[in-house]
């Protein structure tokens, strides 16, 4: 199937893990109105808002080059955490669409 | 057989 996704505003966003929270809140997932997930907080002083690109609305298209498509909620929230967790990498990559 | 016209609503997870 053709992803409407791919006609949309994408940027690839990397965030640095400079502070001991990531500070982003998801909605959505597979199988729920909001198919993927989509960023409704970024809060101070967190990794993701110290990086200052990523904005509430954007959805997460993959982490790390890890396609959050088809992933429930709490799936992609683990993907997420994990990525912010390991210590292999210091930063994680977002791709992200811009909505509407 | 019912059909689900409705989605469950999103549940937010803050990380």
């Amino acid at each position: 199937t053709s992803s409407p996704i791919s006609a949309l505003n994408t940027a690839l966003v990397r965030v640095v893990k400079n502070s001991n929270t990531l500070g982003i809140a998801i909605e959505g997932g597979a199988n729920t109105r909001q198919p993927l997930p989509r960023i409704v907080t970024i809060q101070k002083g967190g990794s993701a808002h110290n990086c200052g690109q990523l904005k509430v609305g954007q959805v997460i298209l993959e982490v790390n080059g890890i396609s959050l498509r088809g992933q429930e909620h709490e799936e992609a929230a683990r993907i997420i955490a994990e990525a912010f967790k390991t210590k292999e990498k210091d930063h994680i990559d977002f791709l992200v669409a811009e909505l509407g | 057989r019912e059909k689900r016209l409705t989605l469950p609503p999103s549940e937010i997870t803050l990380l």
